[in-house]
């Protein structure tokens, strides 16, 4: 007879944690590094503060080429967790700040449980945070381990002290197994990628051999935080709708429309009831499941909503992509001015899919300094995160590898020295793993992919066709 | 100040819909297809039963082109489910009989969830599961809906009746936005390329304008079921380790090797404590941190173990692989006689990865009736699943697209008409999503699949050289 059986989320990712970016100690490091260090990039801006993050990888046992024991240890300026929701933020799975309709690197409420879960399983270690919300706050020194099957904080320590020196941030430091010496490549490329895509942070690194890396800031403004938004109608589905009716104390659907979505007045709404034909005046608690069906699908199809509010986004722009990119190929303004190198930087208009906002802003350079490899070079970022794996899989490759006719633009793909780079921001990345490493082909964000390239695609053709020119005057 | 919050794993999916593989009508209608055979397909192995599925797609109302709303309708005679699970293996994510280690189509307890959630967040509809697990029990009718945010089953109707008929099997029904026309010709692909590597089910399909589709069985004869194994010592690590000394009666560290573990005899069980060198005679519920850590590296690092039991896994067998090759490409006995076809198959030796178990079992088919696309034409699967989705992601991809210089036998990819059939069994197939599409590229496995291409290469070159010669001959 079968066996019957539930597991905890925490169990799930524990089991499938290869699904989260955790396979071998090698890419387990990396993804550890990356989700902490995306964790203390959210919570500075959030708060609006230039980032100040410190990422310390000690090594403590074993090979110092294979795995190992290390110690990670991290550290921001940034806006700090309340003691009180500590242990959740670290010891549950499926808990966090970011489940909301804003822009933020964090999306699932997982990625630093998994980075302590693993520290667990392969070291048994437990986990130190240290945090303070603010100069008048205490200090919280909690340390604690994660109860997996149950999916809980199974706390060892859990004291705050005076702040005395008026300190705001975060701590945490755990052992863990690791393969340094296999994943520093990649560990150092996130590092410099970071540093293009988040120009106002500051980064330190000391690796395991006590060497010290400092990306430092470009700029010292950080821009706006993004603002919540509202669901727009076109996003929704029967239960977003019906977790919103229990909760509303609109008297009319009219005013429950207004209410709960973006940007819907009263014109809009009085116009969409009537396309939806469903009467104006019903109390929305009493809308029965087919009214619910009807109400979705009148919300799916009807449009003449505006389209979504971007204040929940926050772009790069296109001055910072391009201070950026010069600083990673080392392109100076001097080779800009003469010709021999060349940037350009695109932002486009917000998008959608499925009701989520989007934007797309791309760049591309040229410069003798960039090595080819036979192929496209391409630098992918969501929501301000460096992309460095599955490449093949990612959605922007399949459009700069299979849809963007190079020789157009006077280019050969893999010969002519060129980078592109392509940042989506979204209040959902289309992500198809909860690893985060590559986002998936929805049509909208494909097809703006496409036409942003194809739009900087024509600056690149008119710098190179100049100086194919050049170069032909020169030979008379 | 951030506001904290912890969800579901109903919800966590339901927010995240996209990464199991429901992100469109289109698509959506054939994950619920997929996921619901792909149950009923477990459940008649288990039993040792030849599968007779009976799968209605039905058109309500809406556009026949384009989203619409359908009745899903899967009908099996498998082993059934017992009434009192019935509300949670339907209700609750993360709760199902296959968290096992025995090879088995599911193994995330999520899939059977995901399409009723489908058809409740897009149509409200509620999901009826009929089902008797012999012919001596009670029929067990149950209406539910799920509860997303609480994880749990929302009972509509639950009672129990005679079972006249004597029936065992199961039937799920229920409502679901879809776009089949769109999504039609993977779902026929799908269950062409289910009959290939499930040569003994009948499966029987109604579409929604009435069509019937049979695809009949090629042989009677089931394949043994999978029995469950213990895990092996190279596949653990602290948890498991702590959960079994939790729940261990043994009375020494040797014993507990010995009970816990697979293939762990009196001999190897001293050996591996003497590499280890952890004290024979402690109890093992006296095992510190440190020693458990200590414990788990040397398992890991200890090469006297036996390898894999590979009982646990169910792989096809080179007779009906070839069988179910020949039939789909429809290649008759005479044409491979006369040599205006071949078809080589393979199974090659078990092997392990990270302590799982796995088997790989090829396929090569040259025939005139192949039309070449530009491309290596590939059949994937994995543990008898067909996988139509994200094949440039996919490892199989991978070795056949730039791991195997074609050349070497023959064949010039894309041209030479040339089919090649992949098909990977394992207690854990390592999915890179919960949408079962792709398979990641793990060391062990690549080179499993690129030593198994290679090794049924040589046959096709020897025949393919066999007659570019008699061509020759022909000729002068
Ligand atoms: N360095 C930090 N400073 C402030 N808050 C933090 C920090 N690290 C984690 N948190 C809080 O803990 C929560 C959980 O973090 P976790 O990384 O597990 O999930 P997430 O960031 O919300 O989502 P994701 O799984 O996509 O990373 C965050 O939502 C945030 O509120
Ligand atoms: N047709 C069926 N006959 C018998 N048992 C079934 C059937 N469908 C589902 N079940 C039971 O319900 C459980 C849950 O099914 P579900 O598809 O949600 O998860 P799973 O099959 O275990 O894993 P996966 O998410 O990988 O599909 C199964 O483990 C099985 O025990
Ligand atoms: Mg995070
Ligand atoms: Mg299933």
């Amino acid at each position: 007879a079968e066996v019957f059986q539930e597991i905890s989320a925490a169990d799930f990712f524990y089991r499938n944690r290869d699904i989260a970016g955790f396979t071998s100690p090698s890419r387990s490091i990396y993804s550890t590094i990356r989700e902490l260090v995306e964790n203390s990039l959210d919570a500075c801006e959030t708060g609006g503060i230039p980032p100040d993050i410190y990422v310390r990888l000690s090594h403590e046992s074993g090979p110092l080429d294979g795995p190992g024991t290390y110690i990670v240890r991290v550290e921001d300026n940034g806006i700090g967790i309340p003691a009180n929701v500590i242990p959740s933020a670290f010891g549950q799975v499926l808990y966090g700040s970011k489940y909301k309709l804003r822009q933020t690197r964090g999306t699932f409420g997982l990625g630093g449980k998994m980075a302590l879960l693993y520290g667990q399983i392969t070291t048994h270690s437990e986990a130190a945070i240290t945090s303070s919300t603010g100069s008048k706050s205490r200090i919280a020194e909690v340390v604690l381990r994660i109860d997996i099957q149950q999916n809980k904080p199974v706390i060892v320590k859990n004291k705050t002290r005076t702040n005395k020196p008026h300190w705001q941030g975060t701590i945490i430091e755990f052992k863990t197994e690791a393969d340094y010496s296999r994943a520093m490549p990649r560990i150092l490329e996130y590092f410099k990628q970071t540093a293009i895509i988040v120009p106002y942070a500051n980064i330190t690194f000391v690796d395991p051999r006590g060497r010290l890396y400092k990306f430092l800031r470009g700029t010292t403004k950080v821009p706006p935080a993004p603002t919540e938004t509202s669901p727009h109608p076109h996003g929704v589905d029967v239960e977003t709708v019906q977790r919103m009716l229990k909760l509303t104390n609109a008297k009319s659907v009219q005013e429950f429309m207004r209410k709960n979505f973006q940007r819907i007045g009263e014109t809009t709404a009085r116009k969409f009831l009537q396309f939806a034909s469903l009467g104006q005046k019903k109390n929305p608690r009493n809308l029965s499941g087919q009214d619910m069906v009807k109400l979705v699908n009148a919300m799916k199809n009807y449009d003449g909503f505006l389209s979504p509010d971007p204040t929940c986004l926050s772009p790069l722009g296109e001055n910072l992509l391009e201070t950026g990119i010069k600083k990673e190929l080392g392109i100076t303004d001097q080779e800009i001015e003469t010709g021999s190198a060349f940037v350009t930087t695109l932002q486009r208009r917000p998008a959608t899919y499925a009701g989520f906002p989007f934007i797309i802003e791309v760049g591309l350079a040229s410069s003798k300094q960039i090595e080819m490899q036979g192929k496209i070079l391409l630098f992918r970022f969501a929501n301000k995160i460096p992309l460095l794996f599955d490449e093949a899989s990612d959605v922007s490759w399949k459009v700069v590898d299979t849809e963007i006719d190079w020789r157009n633009y006077k280019v050969i793909p893999g010969e002519t020295p060129l980078a592109v780079f392509v940042h989506v921001c979204s209040t959902k990345i289309p992500y198809k793993t909860v690893g985060k490493e590559f986002i998936a082909d929805r049509p909208e964000v494909e097809h703006e992919i496409l036409n942003a390239i194809r739009e900087v695609g024509r600056n690149l053709r008119l710098y190179l066709s100049k100086r194919e020119h050049l170069t032909q005057e020169k030979r008379r």
